[in-house]
């Protein structure tokens, strides 16, 4: 039998001016998920308990786009969104559209395991975890301030630009960017921003 | 967006992925993330976790992708990574990570960088940003 093996991503799409300390606290974030999913893996658990255990790890630390830490919709609020795949048996579960949820993965791994379906959204999801009885919190446990700086430079550029990350300094030298020939789904591809 | 990739002891695979989506998205806006079969999949042969421009990774179905391509192409991980990378985005953005039931770990990405870090039972362990 092949060992075991395990990778985390903290997502795609960075500014090529980020701060090396920034940059120091993401490897410190992904080294600590890393470790926490090599002990697990060493106690034997479950691939599919592992990337739960890894992604809620990811989700509670504000450093990522996720959980704590989410992109600012439109309105200033936090819409998230997750999924979780056993490939034994290729079982799953997702969702999306959740506010008050702490840990969307954990809600995504119940759609799988205590749902007759493989993905709730909105109203449905947020009702199924009541009755699952998961974590919730206020919206406002996902907002941090850096995300509410980003959303109003976007605001000001009046688009979806750009990974949040981008200090402001250098969003302002994009707001004279040229229209990109490129386009995607019929719109300009430099409005959809890396995740 | 963030993910974790796992193959187990027993050669068992799974993926997840969890996201805030786009930043000033539209209410409603859904992303690859939730979508089985392009920001996540899993099956007996492989794990998979994307990230970056959701609607491109949509369009290419891209987590199933690299599980399709070692099915029926008889590629081996990385060079499945490699590929669907290079040939399923047109001209979108994004990255992923993937583990086999071989016990191997891969990633790949067009983007500017991608936060990632992968680890295997026989010591190797790696984190970066960039290429």
């Amino acid at each position: 039998m092949a060992g075991w093996a395990i990778a985390v991503h903290g997502g795609a799409g960075v500014d090529p001016n980020l701060p090396t300390e920034r940059q120091e606290q993401a490897k410190q974030l992904l080294t600590r998920c890393l470790n926490l999913g090599i002990e697990a893996l060493r106690s034997s658990v479950s691939a599919i308990d592992v990337v739960e255990l890894v992604v809620r790890e990811l989700e509670s630390d504000p450093l990522f786009n996720s959980g704590r830490g989410s992109a600012l919709n439109e309105n200033g609020t936090v819409e998230m969104e997750a999924s979780i795949m056993d490939g034994s048996g290729r079982r799953c579960g997702a969702v999306s559209g959740l506010t008050t949820v702490k840990n969307p993965i954990s809600l995504a791994r119940l759609v799988m395991d205590k749902s007759p379906h493989s993905y709730l959204a909105f109203s449905g999801a947020e009702k199924f975890a009541r009755q699952m009885g998961v974590e919730t919190v206020e919206n406002d446990y996902f907002i941090t301030q850096d995300n509410v700086e980003m959303l109003k430079l976007a605001k000001e550029a009046d688009s979806i630009v750009f990974d949040y990350r981008i200090p402001k300094a250098s969003y302002e030298s994009c707001g004279t960017q040229v229209e990109s020939p490129i386009k995607m789904n019929g719109l300009p591809i430099n409005i959809y921003a890396p995740e | 967006t963030v993910g974790c990739v796992v193959v187990d002891s027993q050669g068992h695979c799974a993926a997840a992925t969890s996201t805030g989506g786009l930043l000033n998205k539209r209410t409603g806006r859904i992303g690859d993330s939730p979508l089985i079969g392009a920001g996540t999949y899993a099956c007996d042969l492989c794990g998979v976790s994307c990230t970056g421009e959701g609607e491109a990774i949509i369009r290419g179905t891209l987590a199933r992708e690299v599980g399709a391509v070692m099915e029926y192409k008889g590629l081996g991980l990385q060079e499945a990574v490699d590929f669907v990378i290079k040939e399923r985005l047109d001209e979108g953005k994004a990255g992923l990570i993937a583990v086999s039931k071989t016990g191997e770990v891969a990633y790949g990405f067009n983007s500017v960088g991608m936060f990632r870090g992968c680890a295997t039972e026989n010591g190797f362990m790696e984190v970066g940003i960039w290429d």
